[in-house]
């Protein structure tokens, strides 16, 4: 009844759209909803 | 139809592996608080963002089920559209069948192409959830899966040694005693956070707010005028793009953020709100003019181990 699940630190998606030069782009198309956390679901 | 924003994981940085279907096939995924649905891409869908990661193929499963239900989740640069199923849900050592399994076919967009997690394992309340779904974690209570309805979240600052625990508190990971919040409204894991100070000065979340306990967002989002208020307390200069920067030089000088929980001080080091890479350091804390509610993701729960109890519907803090 008890389960362990390791999780491992990786590579954000920042750093990947960086690495690929896409994260200006994205940021600039994005800024307003980057940090917005909302779920309608069930809506 | 489920609709959930998956802007905010731009930062995940902490991943886990789950198993669908009979026999397993394996998906990377992020264990987010502050989502109820499970979704990983199928082999329907021919996205660029599905076709770099691993693909759930039903007819190779004899355990799937199909629901012939529909699943939206909107994106911030689109929507991914899929269908709802049941399979069999291997976690570590427990085996869930019958769960609902959300499977894309269509995720516009190249954004997620280079998303280092195939999907989403929500474990917030089933009131988020989208109609025909039934979260992970309720599944497992419901047929007594679970030592106890609670799980627990420690995260580590290595790339390895992170821990997510289902059914059990694990007192290693936490020094001291656990500190209780009853959850407000139980869809996230949301409380009230009594106040934000600097030096003894209440600089946020003056009077009280909302916030919600969350390992699906990375930084400590807020209101935009409180973030500012921080950011100018800790001495953060904002870039074009909205981030705010920090002189690395300054770091030991910079003030400790407390945040005041049910009567309880919970302090933030600089060590703990700011992050370096490449010689750059930039601020944790982030600012969102769209919402009054507080987000304490990842550089909160990295200082604090979290338990979230869902018999009791309460939050367990206590120094990581």
């Amino acid at each position: 009844g008890i389960s362990r699940i390791p999780l491992h630190k990786g590579k954000s998606l920042r750093k990947a759209l960086k690495e690929h030069g896409l994260l200006e782009d994205f940021l600039k198309n994005h800024r307003h909803a980057v940090s917005r956390k909302h779920s309608s679901s069930g809506v | 139809v489920a609709s959930e924003s998956l802007t905010n994981y731009l930062d995940c940085q902490y991943f886990g592996k789950i198993y669908i279907g009979t026999p397993p096939q394996e998906f990377t995924v992020v264990f987010d608080t502050g989502s109820s649905d499970l979704w990983v891409p199928s082999v329907y869908c021919n996205s660029d963002a599905c076709q770099n990661h691993h693909r759930f193929d039903p007819s190779k499963s004899s355990t799937f089920q199909n629901m012939d239900k529909s699943l939206s989740i909107q994106y911030g640069t689109g929507s991914m559209q899929g269908l709802l199923g049941y399979d069999t849900v291997t976690v570590s050592n427990i085996v869930d069948p019958h769960q609902t399994v959300g499977l894309s076919t269509q995720e516009p967009g190249d954004v997620f192409t280079y998303s280092e997690f195939d999907g989403i394992l929500g474990l917030a309340y089933p009131s988020l959830a989208s109609e025909y779904s039934v979260p992970v974690f309720d599944n497992m209570m419901d047929r007594h899966l679970v030592a106890q309805d609670l799980f627990s979240v420690y995260m580590s600052r290595n790339e390895q040694g992170s821990m997510l625990t289902l059914g059990a508190i694990e007192p290693s990971y936490f020094t001291g005693s656990l500190h209780w919040i009853p959850v407000t409204v139980q869809e996230y894991w949301q409380f009230t956070v009594d106040s934000v100070t600097v030096d003894g000065v209440v600089v946020a979340c003056d009077g009280g707010c909302q916030a919600i306990l969350d390992t699906g967002t990375s930084m400590l989002v807020g209101p935009g005028s409180d973030i500012f208020n921080i950011q100018q307390a800790i001495g953060a200069t904002e870039d074009q793009y909205g981030e705010f920067d920090i002189d690395c030089g300054r770091l030991s000088s910079m003030p400790t953020v407390v945040f005041e929980i049910n009567g309880k001080k919970y302090p933030l080091p600089p060590s703990a709100y700011t992050s370096q890479d490449d010689g750059f350091c930039t601020s944790g804390f982030q600012g969102d003019y769209g919402s009054q509610q507080w987000i304490l993701g990842d550089v909160f729960i990295r200082e604090y181990y979290s338990v979230f109890d869902r018999a009791s519907n309460r939050v367990g803090l206590a120094k990581a």
